[in-house]
């Protein structure tokens, strides 16, 4: 168990979740389809505003170790912005909305949403 | 990522997943783990989308992110997706997208149309298996009747392999980390087998979503990229997640 790759016995009696393994509970929110979708994220992104400006901020630190010059991120802020419009309906207007609410720039946020796709670089 | 639906000695389906993200992007010394998955941990939350005020699905986020990774449409099926990969990746569907090939879906896209639109296990497993996609990926999908559990092997165009619960050949659950599961996986990143391992060492007489945490909480199917956990019950319409810590020692993937 002390060595790579840390194999042990199989666990027993985790739940209820507790002990060093559980870091928290996840808190539960209401998102209405409803609504306009510029609209709908709001309340959880005035939540976590400053969780998301944290790991935007992180990124960015990132970007920038690996691109000193800061043309990553000037490629993110001024470039990616024109691809949300190519997206599919609803969620450029939800990405719009959630760069709205937590003030960060748009290219970072459609940076976020199309991780996914970006990681396999 | 792990994630697996299996099938209880009632025929009920459960479905579990670790969400692990952030490998390679800043180890931190100090603490002994990735910077962007401890950022992540605090931007995790369930949510609840309704129209006229009904549930129409339930899902595990990262704040800020509106595709889906990890979700349940009550009484109907539950979805995972897991990362695959492939040199025939995500960045060659960006060029075509900026070249405008339009004609793909963003991987975490479809998968939340998918939650929203899809009405049945079967409805669902057609679209994630038919619909072109930027990058490859694994969609885990249970469904509400007995033998309704699959992982779906996706390249960016072609659905390469559908693997499903087959009770009759002993398959009572189907489990799936980022390996093609008719490969063995890296031989550096095995979690696979330490899973399976505790799957059938459970077995299915006891399995439940008590038992799933557990397989789930071992090292290395637990490691430093772990995010949360996440535990489905389709017939009951239960959705539950916990956001996760690997002590020391622990594989940083």
């Amino acid at each position: 168990q002390f060595v790579p790759p840390y194999t042990e016995e199989c666990q027993t009696g985790m739940y209820p979740p507790k002990g060093p393994t559980f870091k928290g509970s996840v808190t539960w929110y209401t998102i209405d389809l409803d609504l306009p979708p510029s609209e709908r994220w709001k309340p959880i992104i005035t939540n976590k505003k400053a969780e998301l400006v944290t790991l935007i901020q992180a990124i960015r630190d990132l970007a920038n170790a690996f691109v000193p010059s800061g043309k990553l991120i000037d490629l993110v802020d001024k470039d990616l912005p024109l691809i949300v419009n190519t997206l599919p309906h609803p969620f450029n207007e939800e990405i719009k909305g959630i760069a709205t609410a937590s003030g960060v720039p748009l290219g970072e946020v459609v940076l976020f949403n199309i991780f996914y796709e970006v990681f396999t670089v | 990522c792990t994630s697996l639906v299996a099938e209880d000695s009632n025929g009920n389906l459960i479905h579990g997943r670790n969400m692990d993200f952030g490998l390679f992007m800043g180890w931190d010394m100090k603490n002994r783990s990735w910077l962007i998955t401890e950022k992540l941990k605090p931007l995790v939350v369930n949510i609840d989308f309704q129209r006229g005020n009904k549930t129409v699905f339930k899902s595990t986020n990262f704040a800020g992110y509106v595709g889906m990774l990890t979700g349940i449409k009550p009484h109907a099926f539950t979805l995972t997706m897991n990362e695959r990969f492939s040199l025939d990746g995500g960045y060659i569907g960006i060029v075509e997208w900026i070249l405008g090939h339009r004609d793909g879906m963003w991987m975490s896209f479809l998968t939340r149309s998918v939650l929203e639109n899809a009405t049945s296990y079967e409805e669902a497993k057609s679209l994630l298996a038919q619909t072109k996609l930027l990058a490859p990926a694994y969609f885990i999908l249970g469904g509400n009747q007995t033998g309704q559990g699959c992982v779906i092997t996706r390249s960016r165009v072609l659905s390469l392999d559908i693997w499903e619960i087959e009770l009759k050949l002993g398959r009572w659950y189907v489990l799936e980390t980022n390996y093609d599961h008719w490969k063995e996986p890296l031989f550096l990143d095995n979690r696979r087998t330490p899973a399976m391992k505790c799957m059938n060492q459970t077995m299915q007489a006891n399995i439940s979503l008590k038992t799933v945490y557990d397989v789930l909480s071992t090292k290395p199917v637990l490691n430093k990229l772990t995010t949360y956990t996440t535990l489905m019950d389709v017939n009951k319409g239960i959705l539950e997640s916990y956001i996760r810590d690997c002590p020391n020692p622990c594989m940083p993937w």
